[in-house]
């Protein structure tokens, strides 16, 4: 398959709704200056994945929100979200809370024309709330249809975090055992 | 549960020295001389996914194979193999990969660029973050990320080099 | 005890905000205005040394103050500015920096090199490993590290800069 | 002070003894291709000055002596070498042990006009020996010197590693606390 697009709304430093294709482009770049927002796109796509924010530089789902200021009084508000909310979440979809920010990815498997479209949510109350094609899956699901893509989340085996390079080939022996028994 | 692991590793292990090699050899000598070698060994047979996996790799021209006297340069190469080789079991149909190049010099910019327009092609898309223009002026097309001061917001351009010999 | 403490974190504090301005602003405007603003805060007021030390830093034109939200590059000029600001109490003669620049982007390696060689002259010696041709051009000499492949040895050279202009 | 100049005696990828001075320079790049050795000559300077073997990337002292190649025969026969013989080696020079590396730091102090000679052997027990202007002084008299100097080695505040400068940032407000308390 390939990724075609992307479309953040609110996400870390892209406020509003900006949205890109990658083209018939194989091999894209990114650049920009030192805290333009680089980093922050690969948060988006990992984001949109399923990949906790724990390995996209912040604490909580409500650090990725794209957030105007931050008055110290802000900060003490913050309930510490529930990671766990991540990855239970059910269909029953209570209309109630807005979308605060979402990451979509358009995405085109080998054996279709038109994309199908990941989306990934973060809701008012915390949560966060998977869609593919418009209609909610839980967590279980979404990361399926992903893995018959071999686009493997636990595993990682697909991304480099900025800084990270060099830990892969100094990683102990029993942490590459374990990368090795995710892909297979 | 200990066949699948074994097939997992035999492939990695068949593929990390040809694409150590492929990484590292010098694209103006057509010897097959060139590029370091590399190797992945079981530490326990028997019970492969309960004990560790070794990984060495050896520069060219150089003669250790731990990894601990490799330079910050070389073990992001060997690095690169490793994840390349591991990937390549269950192909992703594309890579991140984030300022993978900030501690390489200009001649391992080249390789790793080099490879990575070869293989965009063959295997998976990649999007590579980087500073480099070694880096990115090999890509097919560009994305410009900047800040718009007045909106306090990150922006995108999007430039599509294919046009540009 | 208390005392010496103070007096190192009360030189620190002083220190810091300007030394970030300096590093951060942009040469080309004489604004005062240009550069971030950093600081550094006691936890604990009556014993300072049983608590910690908080530090604070927010790149020009942005508004967030805590460390997790800076960028790669906006850290390592963070980092670079709390360095200077703590060896400033007891100047040591010479610094050795490897690779600080790898995450910079060309304007802040610039200014860190602009920094690196006014404070040169003033301060301490600077040794400082790069493979940024804008970090060592401004040097005042250069030691160049190669191998040499038959004796299996590294070797250097030196270069004095000060002739060229 | 000024740091005038170096000697290396079989130190890590330097074979045979290699010198260089620092003449009038006042900021001096060290440049080279990748793994060619440019961190093992910051390795020198900072094996010189006192620093323990274990921030310069290896388990023993003996790792820092040249070596041609690392046939697995010889990984074996390694002994664990006590890390605690850097510091607390005594007067007595036991001329039996020969000399298997070192390194000299020629130093000038402000008041003076000839450099001073900081040298660390190592030698063939494994054992490492300091001396000033060719004397065999121990650790405590030697870093004392260099205090004196304002050259502070437990600090390490005028030292960055490769792939250590972020850190500097993001260490921990205590970390924050114990280094200005080293400096104080
Ligand atoms: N939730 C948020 N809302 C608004 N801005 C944010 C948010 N989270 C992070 N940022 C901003 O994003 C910037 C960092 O962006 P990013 O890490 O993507 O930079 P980068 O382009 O990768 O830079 P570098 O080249 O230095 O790595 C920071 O300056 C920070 O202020
Ligand atoms: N005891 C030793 N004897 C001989 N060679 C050694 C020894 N220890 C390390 N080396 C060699 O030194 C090389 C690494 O040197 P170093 O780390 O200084 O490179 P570098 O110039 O800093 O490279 P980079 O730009 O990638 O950081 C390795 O290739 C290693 O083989
Ligand atoms: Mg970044
Ligand atoms: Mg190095």
């Amino acid at each position: 398959g390939r990724l075609n697009g992307l479309e953040l709304y609110n996400f870390k430093s892209y406020k509003g709704t900006v949205k890109f294709g990658l083209g018939t482009s194989d091999f894209t770049s990114i650049i920009g200056p030192n805290g333009s927002g680089k980093s922050n796109m690969m948060d988006a796509i990992s984001f949109v994945l399923g990949v906790r924010s724990s390995h996209l530089r912040s604490n909580a789902l409500k650090d990725l929100i794209y957030r105007d200021r931050i008055s110290s009084l802000d900060k003490e508000n913050q309930i510490p979200e529930n990671e766990q909310k991540e990855v239970d979440n059910n269909i029953e979809n209570d209309n109630s809370e807005t979308i605060k920010a979402y990451v979509k990815a358009f995405y085109t498997k080998n054996s279709e024309n038109t994309p199908t479209v990941f989306e990934r949510d973060i809701r008012s109350n915390g949560d966060s709330v998977y869609k593919i094609d418009g209609k909610q899956v839980n967590f279980k699901n979404y990361s399926k249809v992903l893995e018959n893509e071999n686009i493997l989340i636990k595993a990682r085996n697909f991304l480099v975090f900025q800084g990270d390079v060099e830990n892969i080939a100094s990683q102990s022996s029993q942490q590459l055992t374990r990368l090795l028994e995710e892909i297979s | 549960r200990r066949e699948l692991f074994i097939k997992a590793f035999e492939h990695a292990q068949e593929h990390i020295d040809v694409i150590y090699k492929e990484l590292t050899k010098d694209p103006h000598y057509n010897v097959a001389l060139g590029g370091g070698s590399a190797s992945l060994t079981l530490e326990d047979e028997d019970e492969p996914y309960l004990a560790g996996i070794r990984y060495h790799a050896t520069p060219p021209l150089k003669r250790f194979k731990e990894m601990q006297y490799l330079s910050g340069g070389e073990k992001t190469v060997a690095a690169l193999a490793l994840l390349f080789a591991i990937n390549s079991y269950q192909q992703s149909p594309f890579f991140i990969l984030d300022e993978i190049d900030a501690a390489l010099d200009i001649s391992n910019v080249e390789k790793i660029a080099r490879y990575i327009k070869k293989y965009s092609k063959i295997n998976s898309q990649f999007i590579v973050i980087s500073l480099k223009n070694t880096m990115f002026e090999k890509s097919d097309a560009l994305i410009g990320v900047f800040r718009q001061q007045n909106l306090n917001s990150s922006r995108v351009l999007t430039l599509d080099l294919s046009g540009y010999s």
